[in-house]
């Protein structure tokens, strides 16, 4: 996955689906752009961006990793509205 | 707002409900649309007229998965619905995910505030950042009691388009701010282990091992519960919140009510010259449990579940310098922490003193 896992622990807590979920999330509601295959690492430094772009809207503690909180967020019923610069 | 604040350039919008979902009936739909456009109308200059036939500004569909604009929805939960923000073909369209259960109260989603949120990105809002504001991302059941537009919202359309003429509920209300140095509390528990501290529809949720505490609408955790609390406090023996207001007290089991709730608190041994209770703190050590009302208190015998001969004493006799009223209390390790205005008072049970004067925003960490 695109998706930066280089803690130990981080891989640990969290399974592939999860890291799936999350990054379903971003691309829809935080505009992440899919990479092609080849550059996994800086998009992991995307999907990190947007992690903290998405911490920092709700007011969770900006990490820009993955954990608990942020997940539990990202299950929450919400809206999809869709993203304008994408509509224009 | 969208990049560029993109708004319509007119005030008379249009709107047509292009199908039905099964879970309402047509006339259910038709009522949650009207009433989420008047949300907006009654803030702005805005007029909404519904069409049935031709092309209107505001096109409302239900759909699921794939639906027609590339942006498909995902089965149910999750996505609940989009809106695309003012501008020509899709612009203004509302889209609703039929793979969701609509109703018209909290049984599942329910359709009147999801629309007068979508109806809110037809107009030009983005999402807001404050959790109690209709355009927050989330959804949160809010009862079904009529909607009171709240104040970020009133805020962000009138900076589109201005003021109406004559908004039938003025009264926007605000999302509190725990670091206010002006912050009064209405009531105050625990719940297994958490802080719960309840202000106008709100409550935050405050965990022993964060900092940060989480603000909450009442009616996302209780539906049922009123969107104002007096007085609360936590029966840890039988795993009970009991929350007061006006007259009467909710019993609750986690999400539940418990069987037989609400009372009236006249039930408990109240007379009946008693409107309502201020705050309410249960002492663990000696089961008793004390309401305040006005400027006495009563203690309540849990274990006999009596009020206890003897009260109602005046609060300013018993503890001496935490005013003549309180606004909410809890007690932990042998203290009751008295919340009256902007200050709290750390009072020592055994001694019958007051240790320390705080202020109320300490509690958050202020």
């Amino acid at each position: 996955l695109p998706i930066s896992i280089s803690d130990e622990d981080d891989s640990d807590e969290f399974t592939r689906e999860k890291f799936e979920l999350a990054e379903r999330y971003l691309k829809r509601h935080y505009n992440l752009q899919s990479n092609p295959a080849g550059i996994q690492r800086k998009a992991g430094d995307t999907v990190t961006s947007k992690l903290r772009e998405m911490q920092a809207f709700f007011g969770l503690e900006v990490t820009g990793k993955l954990n608990e909180e942020t997940y539990e967020l990202m299950q929450q019923p919400r809206c999809g509205v869709p993203d304008i610069g994408e509509y224009n | 707002f969208f990049p560029r604040k993109l708004k319509w350039s007119h005030t008379n919008i249009t709107y047509r409900i292009l199908n039905y979902t099964p879970d309402l009936k047509k006339s259910e739909v038709d009522r949650a649309f009207r009433k989420a456009f008047k949300v907006w109308s009654d803030v702005t200059p805005l007029n909404f007229t519904r069409i049935r036939n031709g092309t209107a500004d505001i096109m409302i569909s239900f759909g699921r998965k794939e639906h027609g604009d590339f942006y498909p929805f995902d089965g149910p939960s999750g996505l609940l619905a989009h809106a695309f923000p003012p501008g020509p073909n899709f612009g203004g369209d509302a889209h609703f995910d039929e793979d969701e259960l609509w109703s018209t109260d909290s049984k599942g989603y329910n359709l009147f505030l999801v629309a007068a949120h979508e109806f809110g990105h037809s107009l030009g809002l983005e999402h807001s950042r404050d959790p109690g504001a209709l355009m927050f991302p989330i959804y949160t059941y809010t009862g079904n009691k009529g909607l009171l537009l709240p104040d970020d919202d009133v805020q962000g359309i009138q900076i589109l388009y201005g003021a109406g003429d004559h908004d039938p509920h003025p009264d926007h209300p605000k999302t509190p701010e725990k670091c206010d140095a002006n912050l009064t509390l209405d009531a105050i528990t625990e719940l297994r282990g958490e802080m719960v501290i309840f202000k106008d529809r709100f409550f935050w949720r405050l965990h022993p091992q964060m900092v940060e505490a989480d603000l909450v609408q009442i009616k996302s955790f209780w539906p049922e519960i009123p969107s104002k609390i007096d007085a609360a406090y936590e029966h840890p023996t039988n795993d009970h919140v009991l929350l007061f207001r006006g007259k009467k007290v909710w019993a609750l089991n986690a999400y539940d009510i418990v069987e037989g709730y609400p009372k009236k608190i006249y039930e408990l041994g109240f007379p009946r010259s008693v409107k309502g209770v201020d705050a309410a703190v249960h002492i663990k050590d000696t089961g008793k449990t004390l309401f305040f009302a006005g400027e006495k208190y009563w203690s309540y015998d849990e274990q006999n579940q009596v009020m206890e001969k003897g009260y109602p004493r005046y609060i300013e006799e018993d503890f001496p310098g935490i005013g003549h009223r309180v606004d909410a209390a809890y007690e932990k390790n042998g203290y009751i922490y008295f919340f009256n205005g902007p200050l709290q008072f750390e009072f020592n049970i055994w001694s019958e003193r007051i240790m320390r004067v705080l202020t109320t925003t300490s509690i958050f960490w202020c």
